[in-house]
């Protein structure tokens, strides 16, 4: 986290806000709920408490405002610039302001309300923007599902520097960013995408160029708003360009970063029994057109252009790729296919049958 | 005229310096090489704060970074 320079803070820990107007893009019901929250986001970390006033001059003022609005920040049209606010202070200090030209909404679409106006009031309070792509005070936007919102422990460590511990018995904890270099560190779901291999964990995912050293970590939501946290599989089909994520019973297809009309659908429109709940793993060979899905101890090959699975499968994993237990993720590189179990990754030569080494999860990181 | 790509792109990336990596302003043309030093100077510091590969050149995954919607607010300085 980062403090505003000269670390300014309110001197009262009661503090008043006024909402002065509406934009038309919700019901006011909706601002007000979300505005609320995103003060509950902070009052539940921090012994702050804040009080709404509906005239007068409020601590912090909330308004929606077009272009040019008098306070030499002006915003530029949709999109870029989402929303500003100002330090701890008299007068215009602690203001937000959002940008009325912006789609605002409740939900994944456009751009959430609740999770700019908790991000701006982080500002309001005294944090400046966070390095950490993870927190709510990293300068980019990114959907978080907002039923199941947990401020990150990073930003809880930046407000309670400033403000001191909740005075609940029990201090609140939030989610951390994994460290990508992190011994112990396991994939959910790994792929190709156009030239990069994208690894996925939790509410992650990196992005990696095979000619680049350095590794982006990234919230999936900045590229898949309408993606849920967690996913378990991915593969790239490379011959449609398409994208496929799997998460318990359903699988989504991807073009770009929008979902193919009609998914999320039931994997057992794939071909898989009943019985299968869940798949651990997949990956495409772009040469024959057969992917392969990891499930427990067996493993399916769909053929993609008949689109249905093929004759003889299940098959048990170990009588091919030997001795690796469950698979949590899977790809196909330069040829060779790289089974992940755990911290671990198995590298296996689909010629030969054999496997040709085994690597730290993280070998594709710089570490 | 249209604006050629490259041209379009160093302006949206001063733009976006301007705003939140305080790029001053180019005062007068005499100042042309200091602003140059001071762009990839700038550059630098966002792609280090993006975790982006330090060049201090303006590539692609750093204007991909700049079309990112946003905070208003600068990440550094005032």
């Amino acid at each position: 986290y980062v403090l505003i320079d000269g670390n300014p803070k309110w001197p009262r820990n009661d503090l008043t806000y006024r909402i002065i107007n509406y934009t038309p893009d919700m019901r006011p019901a909706d601002v007000d709920e979300a505005i609320k929250q995103a003060f509950e986001v902070w009052s539940n970390v921090v012994p702050l408490t804040f009080r709404r006033i509906e005239d007068g001059a409020a601590d912090i003022m909330m308004s929606f405002q077009y272009r040019d609005h008098g306070d030499g920040y002006p915003f530029y049209g949709p999109h870029g610039t989402l929303a500003h606010a100002f330090q701890p202070g008299p007068r215009i200090g602690g203001d937000v302001h959002f940008d009325e030209e912006e789609t605002w909404t409740k939900n994944s679409r456009g751009y959430n309300l609740f999770i700019v106006a908790a991000h701006e009031l982080g500002h309001s309070l005294g944090l400046a923007h966070s390095p950490d792509p993870g927190s709510l005070m990293y300068p980019n936007y990114a959907y978080r599902d907002t039923k199941d919102f947990h401020l990150p422990q990073d930003d809880i460590n930046g407000i309670q520097a400033i403000y001191g511990q909740s005075l609940q018995p029990v201090q609140p904890t939030g989610p951390s960013t994994p460290g990508t270099c992190d011994p112990n560190l396991s994939f959910d779901a790994v792929a190709t995408l156009r030239g990069e291999m994208l690894f996925f964990k939790g509410r992650y995912l990196w992005r990696k160029h095979p000619q680049i050293r350095e590794t982006e970590i990234n919230l999936i939501s900045q590229f898949w708003p309408a993606l849920p946290a967690g996913i378990q599989a991915a593969y790239e089909n490379v011959e449609k360009d398409q994208f496929v994520l799997f998460k318990e019973d359903k699988y989504w297809v991807f073009k770009e970063s929008n979902v193919v009309h009609g998914y999320p659908k039931r994997i057992h429109q794939l071909g898989f029994p009943k019985n299968v709940k869940r798949i651990n793993a997949a990956f495409s060979d772009k040469n024959t057109g057969k992917t392969y899905f990891f499930v427990a101890n067996k493993y399916w090959r769909y053929d993609e252009n008949r689109q249905s699975m093929d004759e003889g499968y299940p098959r048990n994993i170990i009588s091919v790729f030997g001795k690796i237990g469950k698979v949590d993720a899977a790809f196909q590189h330069d040829g060779y296919i790289y089974l992940f179990h755990g911290r671990k990754q198995t590298q296996f030569d689909p010629n030969t049958k054999q496997v040709v080494r085994v690597l730290k999860s993280t070998s594709w990181f710089s570490c | 005229a249209p604006v050629a790509p490259e041209v379009d792109t160093m302006m949206l990336a001063k733009g976006y310096l301007r705003n939140f990596y305080s790029l001053e302003t180019e005062l007068r043309p005499s100042f042309r090489r200091k602003i140059t030093d001071s762009v990839s100077e700038k550059l630098r510091k966002m792609q280090s704060f993006f975790g982006l590969k330090v060049t201090g050149k303006l590539n692609n995954e750093t204007v991909e970074m700049m079309k990112q919607p946003r905070c208003g607010v600068p990440d550094i300085g005032e």
